[in-house]
């Protein structure tokens, strides 16, 4: 038990420094503190124990429902996942682990290098298409990513693949050039898969504080994004800034990343996490 | 900004009397939510705030300033005296320096440990890498590319899955040629993960560093204190790398890091380039962080 005894403001402090630790802003903290003193001071429950329980409901409730399963194409056409996110937040090790999730469903995966920039970020990708067993549409380094991405395409529908996910390289926000060059690798997969990128996914490191929610504000303004993967919760941090971006943006987090092998991938579930954040 | 905060809360307070504990309390309670949203830790924004409250309480109200730009400037010498007044750089001798660069998944140690070997060769420095990291795919492929950009040395073995017998070559191969800084980039691993942290106390065994430099991502929140006191436990940090710092993120990270350890922050990345490094300059950092 978090608490023990009578509620007391004091224990207010407490929740306020738990939560507040686990990033998910002192305004949705002091806005989740404000519903739950006004509803716990017109119930008859006096214990502590009844608060951490109220806690989770009002989390619950800021999360927002969101549909956290994975959009496939309609059509007979591949279902075209895009990964997007800041430099070294997760992109090509999920890219990988939603390869390796996906052929245990039996379904055919193509990937996409369409990191031409980062050093080795096409060797990096590569190796972890050999460990799945997944082919690899690459160029040289420095070519230009949309290019590969239009080949990537093309090699898809040809090959009448299940999904074809794209790794992209990572960038800042702030970076208007490197976000144009994202909306163009979004509007040449559109040219031949006209409903594609079915999936526009943006990693979230978990150790990321308040930075997150621009991150996803603008990257979601400029490509429209579908959801999102929380990497490294197997470390200490708790990531509740998706509470705050959910709560302002609704956007569903679909997976979320627990290691760096090609397993540590799981289902984002609203409720676990929940319970996680006072574990 | 804060100080447009301040100037509201103490729009009543007139230019005469003291600044109390209860003229203030809206003041401290503006600067703890700044300070929160800026990523800085909660508890260290505990203790800042008692700091800025001592200091503040029973201050004249002065007739030159008003009373929210008098609470500001004790803000920003608090924070500045925390942060250390000017900038840390690293000391090297003249040879046989060696650095470790360490820290979490991502935080940009591979990155920062080629932009570190063109800045010390810019400074009359021969430089060497060391590739130790032989767990994430490509990481060698990712260092010996940024060697070959830049024209540095580096020691990798692909087929040795031992990182302390590479170590060990490295070292002999500095000690056989006119390098007198060799840098020693290791792979990105959790402060939770017992095995892999025993993993760097056996190679900073091996290596006798003169720094170890933990390399954090400017836009941590609240667990910078948690993996930077681990690898300062269990290491001994003689400094900090802030990457990333071409975001927008406000970077309080910088402030935990350096109340909860007292570490120096070296340097900070300001892109993906290797001359994109810079000296940490503290005055600048406040003034990001007080937004
Ligand atoms: N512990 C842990 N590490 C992870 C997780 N996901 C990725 N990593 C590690 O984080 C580091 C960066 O991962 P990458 O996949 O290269 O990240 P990226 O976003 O593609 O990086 P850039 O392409 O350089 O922007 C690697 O060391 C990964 O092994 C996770 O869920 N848990
Ligand atoms: N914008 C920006 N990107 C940076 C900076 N430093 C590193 N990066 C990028 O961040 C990503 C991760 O950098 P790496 O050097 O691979 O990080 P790492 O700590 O070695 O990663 P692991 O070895 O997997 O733990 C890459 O895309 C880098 O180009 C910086 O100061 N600014
Ligand atoms: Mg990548
Ligand atoms: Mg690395």
């Amino acid at each position: 038990t978090l608490f023990r005894g009578e509620i007391s403001s004091d224990m207010y402090e407490d929740i306020e420094e738990i939560l507040v630790q686990t990033d998910m802003g002192i305004d949705t903290v002091m806005k989740l503190v404000g519903n739950i003193e006004n509803r716990l001071s017109r119930s008859s429950k006096k214990d502590s124990a009844v608060v951490v329980d109220a806690i989770k409901t009002e989390l619950l409730a800021m999360m927002n429902q969101t549909d956290n399963t994975l959009r496939t194409a309609s059509s007979p056409v591949p279902t075209v996942i895009m990964l997007v996110g800041v430099n070294g937040t997760g992109k090509t090790t999920s890219v990988a682990k939603m390869a390796n999730h996906l052929l245990k469903q039996k379904k055919k995966v193509m990937l996409a290098a369409c990191d031409t920039f980062r050093g080795a970020a096409i060797e990096q990708l590569d190796i972890w298409a050999q460990r799945t067993g997944t082919y690899l549409v690459k160029h040289q380094h420095g070519a230009d990513a949309a290019a590969v991405a239009y080949d990537a395409c093309q090699a898809a529908i040809a090959r009448n693949v299940d999904y074809l996910l794209i790794d992209t390289a990572g960038r800042l926000h702030t970076n208007k050039n490197l976000m144009e060059e994202l909306k163009k690798i979004k509007r040449t997969v559109q040219k031949l898969i006209p409903e594609a990128p079915h999936e526009i996914l943006i990693t979230i490191d978990a150790v990321s504080g308040q930075n997150a929610l621009p991150q996803v504000q603008i990257f979601n303004d400029q490509l429209s994004l579908t959801g999102m993967i929380l990497t490294k919760l197997d470390g200490t941090a708790k990531g509740g800034i998706v509470i705050k971006i959910q709560h302002e943006i609704s956007l569903p987090v679909k997976f979320i990343g627990v290691g760096e092998g090609m397993d540590d991938l799981l289902p984002f579930s609203n409720q676990e996490f929940v319970n996680a954040l006072f574990e | 900004s804060l100080s447009d905060k301040l100037t509201k809360v103490f729009r009543n307070l007139r230019g005469y009397g003291k600044l109390s504990e209860s003229n203030i309390k809206d003041a401290l309670r503006e600067i703890k939510l700044a300070l929160l949203e800026a990523d800085v830790n909660y508890k260290v924004v505990k203790s800042f705030i008692d700091a800025v409250k001592e200091k503040s309480v029973g201050e004249e109200v002065l007739k030159s300033v008003t009373p929210g730009q008098q609470i500001v400037k004790i803000v920003h010498d608090e924070m500045v005296s925390l942060m250390g007044n000017k900038a840390e750089a690293l000391q090297l001798r003249a040879k046989g320096n060696r650095i470790m660069i360490v820290g979490l998944q991502g935080s940009g140690k591979t990155t920062t440990a080629a932009k570190l070997a063109v800045h010390f060769r810019k400074m009359g420095h021969k430089p060497h890498l060391a590739a130790l990291d032989i767990q994430r795919p490509a990481a060698i492929d990712q260092l010996v590319f940024l060697g070959k950009q830049n024209n540095i040395p580096v020691t990798f073995d692909k087929n040795d899955k031992k990182v302390v017998s590479i170590a060990k070559k490295a070292l002999e191969h500095v000690k056989n040629s006119d390098c007198t800084v060799s840098l020693f980039d290791t792979a990105g691993r959790l402060h939770i993960d017992d095995q892999l942290m025993a993993e760097l106390e056996a190679l900073k065994d091996v290596i006798q560093p003169h720094e170890i430099l933990f390399v954090a991502d400017a836009m941590t929140g609240q667990d910078a204190v948690n993996s930077v006191s681990q690898f300062n436990e269990r290491l001994g940090i003689s400094g900090v790398i802030l990457t990333k710092l071409d975001g927008d993120a406000r970077g309080g990270a910088a402030l935990s890091i350096r109340a909860t350890t007292g570490c120096p922050i070296r340097y900070v990345g300001l892109g993906e380039k290797v001359s994109d490094i810079e000296l940490f300059h503290p005055d600048r950092m406040v003034s990001r962080i007080l937004g």
